[in-house]
């Protein structure tokens, strides 16, 4: 880094004095006379003259914080963690002061852009240490330092005063950057103070429920796909090692939070969060699905003979916060395909559909599932609209003998085992609160059942349904109307199957399935 | 269908650091703010015993026989109602700047006790103080109904304010 | 299959929010009305 002769020693003694200032008593930790006679002094020495040295400053004092931290944790004397912790946050939270007393009183009270422009310096430079002690450290590498930094600011900036409030969106969002770029997948040693930060009860309440027109939403999201993302790879596999539990624990655990809380979340960026979710993960999954509005009642999946097509709420899209269309890639595949859905041609379309899903030959992963994902809703909300725009709505009669149910068939009997149970989840993803987009899928998915001219396409549906239900709940309301149809309706002819009997423990399964829900 | 799939390099050395910080787990205290008032507050007085009980949120290993997780409503006004003054006088001055400390403020006004900003102390209505002299002036001291308390002193009664949290 | 929800510690039967005692992706309870801070009075703070 190249600091100037002197810096080091002339910012070891400021923070020492601050430190010495921040825990003395009778200076008080408001006083606002100590902390601009500190200031007086950084000028003495010069600190304050370039942005530079401003930099320079920062980094070297959360460099000599993180030291000192290191140097407690590595003390042998005090074996016990609890104990060193209060001398780490000695250090720390002095830090943290300064940096937010400067913050508050840099540049005129009312200019909220100089604020804005240091605070978005100072969490650069602590994620920048923090990349670097990571990499550097690695498996010594030691979360405490930077999570109790990152965590005392955010209360600090975040205590109820007007200078605050009024930067409060920034804060937030130079937050969200912060935080993705210190994502697990980045800083995999840092991933459960990551967790604990996103899901602090100070932090989800002032981006979920403070932040005014829900405008820190999609930044939540993002940090929540990239809590999956990082996950997907180690939930993919069936035996999870304890890290991965601890972590997936924690997660379900913030998602719980989410589902009782802010429900409407899970439900606006349910598409985005399941594209990342490994197929397998069918209780995470679940959770998320199971999300209804608060204002909706549901009626319940239970009652007999409810009459789905009757409910008024069926006629309603879900909100979708995601771009499907453009998701359909390459653009000529897309435009193949708008072609195909306006003339219901060239035939040829049909035939070359798998070849634009598969990506490789190698087990588990030949598909690509965004694409699947995205190509199975695009054409599903294309036929709500294409059936409406007849003036009908969707059901059983309505959804047959179009370009989009040829899709739907093709792509049943055409792909292989693997592509059919991605084709598959992508519709069952869409079984949630009664809203148009389920109803149709629930039309679609027993549709297929109906019209399929192999059992083992019947049996992969089955499949499909059976895993949503047998793990613990909750369930998603649109999954339990379309498996209890499927028992019960006699059209189907389900208990008639023989994958229904093929085993003494497969038949007992499904009947007790069925007792659940008849 | 899908299979288990080998954990490409770059997860296998993202599981690695992902396992070293699990030996590492944050505490609970890492996420709170320390609270002004706490004994830990004065670092050079913290000795062997006292500094690891009290981290905020630390656990705090009680026999078994003891409740051990939070009572049902243990967040209500109503529940702070039913506690005896003593424990109210102790969460106040004890838990300051937290919700507990708000709610015992709410009990005690519910008993008519009154907190008298300027000399910082409760008493009864019925109760003020007739001479307020420099003793009561200084410092930071605050006084609750202090014959009772020094009665129940006489009688014994203390606080183990471990165990209470 | 899958964990039973109901038994991470989080009262799921509650009518009010639980963000606000939430007290971490790794504790098995809430948080206690001790450990929340709260805006009380400025004459509350004695120490």
């Amino acid at each position: 880094y190249e600091d100037p002769p002197g810096l080091v020693e002339k910012t070891d003694q400021l923070l020492r004095d601050w430190i010495g200032i921040y825990h003395s008593q009778h200076q008080g930790r408001d006083s606002t006379k100590a902390f601009s006679m500190f200031v007086h002094q950084m000028n003495v020495y010069g600190i304050l003259k370039t942005d530079d040295l401003i930099t320079r400053f920062f980094r070297l004092s959360t460099q000599l914080c993180v030291e000192t931290v290191y140097r407690v944790l590595a003390e042998k004397t005090n074996p016990s963690l609890s104990l060193l912790r209060p001398k780490c946050y000695h250090t720390l939270d002095a830090f943290v002061r300064l940096v937010a007393l400067l913050v508050k009183h840099s540049g005129d009270a009312n200019n909220t852009t100089t604020k804005i422009h240091l605070l978005n310096k100072v969490l650069g430079i602590v994620a920048g240490c923090l990349l670097q002690d990571h990499d550097t450290r690695i498996t010594d590498f030691q979360q405490l330092p930077y999570q109790r930094i990152f965590t005392m600011l955010f209360l600090e900036l975040n205590a109820p005063e007007p200078v605050l409030e009024a930067i409060n969106f920034h804060v937030l969002t130079a937050y969200c950057h912060t935080l993705h770029i210190l994502r697990p997948s980045k800083a995999a040693g840092f991933c459960y103070a990551w967790l604990e930060l996103v899901s602090h009860r100070v932090f989800m309440g002032r981006m979920l429920a403070t932040s005014p027109q829900q405008k820190c939403w999609p930044l939540y999201a993002q940090l929540l796909i990239d809590l999956f993302k990082y996950l997907a790879p180690f939930l993919r596999n069936a035996e999870l090692a304890k890290p991965v539990t601890m972590l997936y624990k924690g997660t379900l655990r913030v998602l719980l939070v989410l589902l009782h809380d802010f429900p409407e979340f899970l439900c606006d960026y349910h598409y985005g969060f399941c594209d990342v979710i490994p197929p397998n993960c069918i209780q995470m999954r679940n959770l998320i699905l199971s999300a209804f509005p608060r204002n909706m009642r549901l009626p319940d999946p239970f009652t007999p003979n409810l009459k789905v097509d009757m409910l008024q709420e069926i006629s309603y899209g879900p909100r979708i916060l995601a771009n499907i269309a453009m998701m359909i890639t390459p653009p000529q595949f897309k435009k193949d395909l708008d072609s195909y859905l306006k003339a219901r041609a060239p035939v040829t379309f049909l035939s070359e559909l798998r070849g634009n899903l598969q990506i490789s030959n190698n087990p588990g992963v030949r598909y690509n599932v965004q694409l699947m994902n995205a190509l199975i809703l695009y054409v599903g909300t294309q036929a709500i609209a294409y059936i409406r725009s007849k003036g009908l709505s969707p059901n059983m009669s309505t959804i047959a003998h179009s370009a989009h149910m040829d899709i739907f068939q093709n792509l049943s009997v055409d792909l292989d085992t693997e592509g059919r149970y991605l084709y598959l989840n992508a519709i069952a993803n869409q079984l949630r609160y009664p809203n148009s987009h389920t109803h149709y899928f629930s039309c679609t998915l027993l549709y297929l059942f109906a019209e399929a001219n192999t059992e083992a396409i019947q049996e992969q549906i089955t499949r499909v349904l059976l895993e949503r239900l047998i793990v613990n709940r909750p369930h998603p309301w649109g999954l339990l109307i379309t498996f209890i149809e499927l028992i019960k309706n006699p059209t189907y002819r389900f208990w008639q199957h023989e994958f229904v009997h093929c085993a003494p423990e497969i038949e007992k399964l499904f009947e007790s399935v069925a007792r659940s829900c008849m | 269908p899908l299979g288990a799939i080998p954990l490409l390099k770059e997860h296998q050395t993202q599981f690695q650091l992902m396992e070293s910080a699990f030996y590492h787990m944050p505490h609970l205290s890492d996420s709170e703010r320390i609270r002004p008032g706490w004994p830990f507050e004065k670092i050079e007085r913290i000795d062997v015993n006292m500094g690891a009980r009290y981290l905020p949120r630390t656990p705090c290993p009680t026999p078994a026989y003891y409740i051990q997780s939070p009572l049902a409503h243990s967040d209500s006004l109503e529940f702070y109602q039913r506690l005896a003054t003593e424990t109210l006088f102790f969460v106040f001055y004890y838990m300051e700047g937290t919700k507990a400390q708000y709610l015992a403020a709410k009990a005690l006004k519910k008993q008519s006790w009154r907190f008298h900003t300027k000399y910082m102390m409760w008493f009864q209505r019925h109760e003020e103080p007739k001479i307020i002299n420099e003793e009561y002036e200084q410092g930071t001291y605050i006084y609750f109904d202090y014959e009772k308390w020094g009665q129940r002193k006489k009688e014994g009664f203390t606080f183990e304010y471990k165990y209470l949290e | 299959l899958g964990q039973d929800l109901t038994a991470l510690g989080l009262n799921l039967n509650s009518p009010d929010n639980l963000y606000p005692t939430f007290a971490g992706p790794w504790a098995e309870h809430p948080c206690r009305p001790q450990d929340i801070d709260f805006h009380v009075p400025p004459e509350y703070l004695i120490n």
